[in-house]
């Protein structure tokens, strides 16, 4: 199964991830 | 006899020999790729054919997920358990640690061991950030949608408006906006000047701990509910068949964040069939009969309550369910 998550937010959010990477829940996905 | 017998046998190779073929000269294209790939070669993923999809699309995927959910339901007798579980976390690399039941007796059947949760200290929620991730499992993909088209893996897409359904959810929002004005689906989306949309995609492996959680701060407002195929969502099938979010059954749950639209879709698979939103009682999915194309509509707004289910970022939101 597959969970997608799509949000607006400000031009400078990022994504603290690399494509492939194990995560799990809890840990951060991105920030302002 | 000896005719009909000569007659059955006569296509069982020609059936093998081209069956043969065509899976050798498949693995030798994707060899191929892979040579490319390891000389630093960027090399477009092979795509499924309408065809190859329509074929999978064949496959009765709902009814083998139910029937793979009924059969998961079968209570298991208790000197069972043990081996069984065993066997599937020893397959799966599951952690029983981490599990708020370590006993594995205590799990009627495989669908109950499936559902299990996690000691809370198992998952501390980040409190820096202002995302996080709902679930286990893998980042598949994320950034910056453009142009309406998400990707589901790097180089395969699939569209926005297909994935999400027209936008006339924004009414129970609020956020009507002047559409004639608007270049495309995705500015109907963005309800904030200077925002852009962002999307991320986490592939839940089977072993992994199968419940999904609030991933920020956000009001939930409405429901979308699409019934539709079952076919398996792992990395190697997210590469291999475009638009395959869009063909899957899924539940989109959109509402708003503090930075505007805010959105959460579950999609379902072959062995996961089922999709449970802990405050959405009515939901039913991978129900027998469904109309292609089709999806039900449900707002969470009412009279008295304008405001939506309001989500705090690590709550405890729903569940992915065998069958």
């Amino acid at each position: 199964s597959t969970i997608v998550l799509l949000f607006e937010a400000p031009r400078d959010f990022t994504f603290n991830l690399k494509p492939g990477q194990k995560i799990r829940f809890g840990e951060a996905l991105g920030t302002m | 006899l000896n005719g009909a017998l000569l007659a059955r046998v006569r296509p069982l190779p020609i059936l093998l020999a081209t069956g043969g073929g065509y899976v050798g000269y498949d693995q030798y294209g994707r060899y191929r790729d892979r040579r490319l790939e390891s000389l630093g070669i960027e090399v477009p993923p092979r795509i499924a054919s309408n065809t190859q999809v329509a074929l999978y699309k064949t496959i009765p995927t709902r009814v083998l997920s139910r029937a793979w959910g009924r059969l998961n339901q079968v209570e298991l007798p208790t000197w069972l358990r043990k081996p069984v579980y065993s066997l599937y976390i020893w397959t799966f690399g599951v952690n029983m640690k981490e599990a708020a039941v370590e006993d594995l007796h205590h799990y009627r059947n495989l669908s109950e061991f499936f559902r299990r949760k996690l000691k809370p200290q198992a998952r501390p929620v980040c409190d820096s950030h202002c995302v996080i991730s709902p679930a286990d499992g893998k980042i598949l993909h994320f950034g910056r949608v453009r142009n309406c088209e998400v990707e589901q893996v790097k180089g395969v897409t699939y569209s926005l408006e297909t994935f999400l359904g027209p936008h006339t959810w924004a009414e129970t929002l609020g956020l009507n906006k002047n559409e004639d004005d608007l270049t495309s689906f995705q500015d109907l989306l963005v309800t904030k000047e200077g925002n852009e949309l962002f999307h991320c995609v986490v592939y839940l492996a089977p072993g992994d701990y199968h419940c999904f959680h609030s991933p920020t701060d956000w009001r939930v407002a409405h429901r979308r509910h699409f019934p539709g195929s079952l076919m398996s969502v792992n990395p190697g099938v997210a590469r291999w068949i475009k638009e395959l979010f869009c063909h899957n059954e899924r539940v989109v749950l959109s509402g708003e964040w503090t930075h505007g639209f805010f959105s959460l879709t579950a999609v379902g698979a072959t062995n996961v069939g089922s999709i449970r939103i802990y405050f959405d009682k009515e939901l039913r999915t991978n129900a027998p009969r469904y109309s292609k194309g089709s999806y039900n509509d449900f707002s969470y707004l009412s009279n008295n309550n304008q405001e939506g289910v309001a989500m705090r970022k690590g709550e405890h939101l729903g569940e992915f369910n065998l069958g």
